[in-house]
C-alpha cells in the first residue's frame, strides 16, 4: 500500500 | 438524504486565460480539474452511509477501482441540462470542437452516450446520487478483504434507490432497474477514459499532479 500513499492519507483525515 | 447532504459544490477549472489554447492546455486542464476532484470525492465517499465503517485496505480498494466512474457520472450529471456539450466544470464546457482539438471526441462522445441515456430517462438528483455510491461501492475490485461488508454496503444502497423508486415513481416498477442497467456503460466509458490518460502520462507531455498519478497507477 506505499505506493497509495496520498490516497491512504486523505481517507485517514477527518474531513 | 444523507447523500444529497453529502453531494459537493460544483468545482471551476480555471484555465490560464495567458496560455494559447492548444491540445496540451485542454489536457493540463482536465488533468488538473480531476485531480482536485478527486480530492473532493474521497472526502464524500467517506459521507457515504456505511463506507467509513469498512476497512481502510477495502476503502482504498473500491476507490481504486471506481473512481473514474464517479468523475465521469458528475460530469455526465452537470452536462444533463445542455444539448452535445460536456460540463467539466462550471466554467468549463467542452463542445465537439473543443473535444477534437483536446484529441477527446471518442472518449466525450461516449460520455455523451451516457448523457442521453439519463436524459430520456430525466435522472433526478435524488437518483444521480444513490447511483454514484452504488458504482463506487460496485466497482468490483479485486483486492476486496471482507466482501460480506462491501456487499452489506451495496445492499444499503441498492434499498436506498428501491425505496426512492417505490416512493416516487410508482408508476414505473422497472425504474430501479432501468438505471442500475445503466452502469455497464459507465465501466466501460470510464474504462476507456483510464486508457486514454494512461498514455497521455506515458507521452509525458501533459503535467499531472499525485493523486491523479497514484490512480491511474493502481488501474495501469
Amino acid at each position: 500500500k506505499e505506493k497509495h500513499k496520498i490516497l491512504h492519507q486523505l481517507l485517514q483525515n477527518s474531513t | 438524504s444523507l447523500l444529497l447532504v453529502a453531494e459537493p459544490e460544483g468545482i471551476f477549472a480555471m484555465p490560464d486565460p495567458t496560455v494559447p489554447e492548444s491540445d496540451i492546455k485542454a489536457l493540463t486542464t482536465l488533468c488538473d480539474l480531476a485531480d482536485r476532484e478527486l480530492v473532493v470525492n474521497i472526502s464524500w465517499a467517506k459521507h457515504i452511509p456505511g463506507f467509513p465503517s469498512l476497512s481502510l485496505a477495502d476503502q482504498m480498494s473500491l476507490l481504486q477501482s471506481g473512481w473514474m466512474e464517479i468523475l465521469i457520472l458528475r460530469v455526465v450529471f452537470r452536462s444533463l441540462a445542455l444539448e452535445d456539450k460536456l460540463v467539466y466544470a462550471e466554467d468549463y464546457i467542452m463542445d465537439e470542437e473543443q473535444s477534437k482539438l483536446a484529441g477527446l471526441l471518442d472518449l466525450n462522445n461516449a460520455i455523451l452516450q451516457l448523457v442521453k441515456k439519463y436524459k430520456t430517462m430525466g435522472l433526478e438528483k435524488e437518483e444521480f446520487v444513490v447511483l454514484k455510491a452504488i458504482a463506487l461501492a460496485n466497482s468490483d475490485s479485486m483486492q476486496i478483504e471482507d466482501s460480506e461488508a462491501v456487499q452489506r454496503l451495496q445492499d444499503v444502497l441498492h434499498g436506498a434507490l428501491q425505496d426512492y423508486e417505490a416512493t416516487r415513481h410508482p408508476e414505473d416498477p422497472r425504474r430501479a432497474g432501468k438505471l442500475i442497467m445503466t452502469l455497464p456503460l459507465l465501466r466501460q466509458t470510464a474504462a476507456r477514459a483510464v486508457q486514454h490518460f494512461c498514455s497521455i502520462k506515458q507521452d509525458g507531455r501533459v503535467p499531472m499532479h499525485k493523486l491523479f498519478l497514484e490512480l491511474l497507477e493502481a488501474k495501469a
